[in-house]
């Protein structure tokens, strides 16, 4: 169908084209570009949380976090699965039934803590999969 | 960093039962029933904590993750984690250091003999974690006494069997030539001894070493240079064990 489509564009005047592009820019520069999925900032703060005497370090750590919207296209601004972008044309096709893509973390990062325990050892323990480096659809 | 999306995040100061909450989540993200209630009043700046702070700051570094809390203690001095050690870092999902509990110097009176027992206490080992590699960590400073070639021995022993009418039974687990100008730490592999003691904890009867010159006699581990309980703070023994995670940690539902 897209073929089809494509020629069909051919045939026609510029006008309809020119139309269509900017709607498309307007697609990327309208609320949707703003609220799309990406990686927001969030400190996790080991101090505020009053563990200041038992973490030794680090003080916090930037865990991050994914959040927005999963739209069509996927591909033009962001990481999207494979899956996703089928799963997006499924909800395009049914909307009332299928969901858009989950905006979740595609890359993450481990975060090393220091520690005592109750007996006054020291621990260094590495923990993995804490910090988001990445957001994409899935 | 976006004002917009910082406006729209956290409105409102979060209720005390809702911090415990979170506290109590983050404890299970990091593996822990309840948060430590450590006694370390002056304890931050001994050796094993600067040690682990070491180990620490070359993770970050490895990690090439920004850390803008790079944790500098009172490390000046000699350094204190060996190439060795971050051979044994780059294989390990957790690394624990344990101060010892008893330390005590004694003198066997018949024999003259001189020796330090340490004992440490492995009971809070986190289960599921493999322990690959353990180490006993001794600060030798120079010593302007001068013996019999300028060196002497230093042994090291698991404690077998403890007798109350006579010495201990001691299985001999390293002897080293140490020079008396020699200054910095002594690292003794305590692999096997350590993973005796946890998967059978009533075996964990502590360590012995002993100093002797190079004609027999015995010394007092202090003459030798070695630092003990009653030396410098950041010159403390203790002993550093190295883990791998060796199955999933599963959390609990709450």
């Amino acid at each position: 169908s897209i073929s089809k489509r494509r020629h069909q564009n051919r045939n026609r005047s510029t006008q309809p084209q020119e139309a269509s592009k900017s709607l498309s820019m307007a697609d990327y520069n309208s609320s949707d570009q703003k609220t799309a999925c990406k990686k927001h900032e969030l400190y996790v703060s080991f101090r505020e949380l009053g563990w200041q005497d038992w973490i030794i370090a680090p003080e916090g750590y930037a865990a991050n976090y994914c959040d927005g919207e999963c739209s069509f296209p996927l591909n033009a601004h962001m990481n999207a699965t494979n899956h996703a972008i089928v799963q997006t044309l499924v909800h395009l096709m049914n909307p009332e039934n299928v969901p858009k893509p989950c905006c979740a973390p595609t890359k993450l990062n481990a975060i090393s803590v220091l520690y005592f325990d109750d007996n006054s050892n020291v621990i260094l323990k590495k923990y993995k999969n804490m910090v988001v480096r990445a957001c994409g659809c899935h | 960093g976006n004002s917009e999306v910082q406006s729209n995040f956290i409105q409102r100061r979060l209720r005390i039962s809702e911090k415990r909450e979170m506290q109590k989540e983050i404890l299970s993200i990091l593996g822990l029933p309840q948060r430590p209630r450590p006694h370390v009043s002056h304890s931050k700046f001994n050796s094993a904590p600067l040690f682990m702070l070491d180990l620490y700051n070359t993770i970050s570094e490895e990690e090439e993750v920004p850390n803008p809390h790079r944790f500098v203690l009172a490390t000046e001095g000699p350094p204190l984690a060996s190439a060795q050690d971050s051979a044994f870092l780059s294989d390990a999902d957790m690394v624990m250091s344990f101060v010892s509990l008893a330390e005590h110097d004694m003198e066997i009176s018949l024999q003259r003999r001189h020796f330090r027992a340490f004992k440490f206490n492995l009971s809070q080992i986190p289960d599921g974690e493999a322990m690959t590699a353990s180490e006993l960590r001794i600060y030798k400073e120079c010593t302007s006494q001068v013996y019999e070639n300028g060196t002497f021995l230093l042994s090291i022993y698991q404690v077998v069997q403890e007798h109350q009418d006579r010495d201990a039974d001691l299985f001999l687990l390293e002897s080293r030539t140490l020079w008396t100008a020699e200054e910095g730490w002594l690292e003794f592999d305590i692999t096997a001894t350590s993973n005796l003691w946890v998967m059978s904890p009533h075996h964990n009867m502590g360590l012995q070493i002993s100093v002797e010159t190079s004609s027999g006699r015995s010394l007092r581990p202090e003459e030798a240079g070695l630092v003990g309980r009653s030396g410098a703070l950041e010159k403390q023994p203790f002993m550093v064990a190295f883990f791998k995670v060796s199955e999933a940690h599963v959390r609990s539902t709450r």
